[in-house]
């Protein structure tokens, strides 16, 4: 299953 | 974006830019772990392979561009420029025990099983530990110049920040990044320590740390 989350973290 | 969450980036790049100032200015890099560094510029080409696949933001893009360069810029000081101050004897970390569990961790527990997104779950998990060298290396040495505390300084406000920031965010937002979250804790934890010892001490005006 692909549940990634937004990577827009540093 | 929120405050908590950039001003943690800002003490990130303070934290970094004090060490490599400190590094530069004096020439030396004694009491510096230059295990630590080498981790986290590892931490840093893992999870930042997305530079160039995916835009967020000129902030986001930046930033990480000057972690990257700083990254790297501190390990070849401390390697290659002032490598005769680098005292190899005192940074006896053995990171191949972070490197092996926190690889198999980042295999078994992971969003998706993708190459991006494991190297980025190894990244998270490796940023955890990757001080732990530094750490051990004062414990070893017995002492730190206030210098390199002010750095471990800023880099544990980062994390406090951090962990401050996701709270807003599942609060404001709902988002809750479970992987990122339980690691960030764990890193944050490893700094209480040091910050007892750097609240009771440097701050003190004693100058340097030295551990009892």
């Amino acid at each position: 299953e692909d549940d990634t989350l937004p990577k827009d973290e540093l | 974006m929120n405050i908590f969450r950039l001003s943690g980036d800002v003490c990130h790049l303070v934290a970094i830019i004090i060490l490599f100032l400190k590094i530069w200015r004096s020439k030396s890099c004694a009491g510096i772990s230059g295990k630590s560094q080498l981790l986290f510029a590892l931490v840093f080409t893992t999870r930042y392979l997305d530079l160039f696949t995916a835009f967020i933001s000129i902030y986001n893009t930046v930033m990480k561009v000057v972690f990257l360069v700083l990254a790297y810029a501190t390990v070849s000081l401390i390697y290659f420029r002032f490598r005769k101050s680098y005292d190899s004897e005192s940074d006896s970390f053995r990171v191949e025990f972070l490197l092996v569990p926190v690889a198999g961790l980042s295999f078994l527990e992971n969003y998706s099983f993708t190459p991006l997104e494991i190297l980025w779950t190894f990244s998270i998990y490796l940023e955890s530990v990757a001080i732990l060298p530094q750490l051990f290396m004062i414990t070893k040495t017995g002492e730190a110049e206030s210098i390199t505390t002010h750095y471990l300084f800023f880099l544990g406000l980062y994390r406090t920040l951090y962990l401050a920031n996701w709270v807003w965010r599942y609060h404001e937002e709902g988002f809750f990044d479970q992987i990122a979250v339980v690691s960030g804790v764990v890193q944050t934890i490893f700094y209480c320590d040091f910050f007892y010892l750097y609240f009771t001490r440097v701050l003190r005006g004693s100058g340097k740390m030295t551990l009892p």
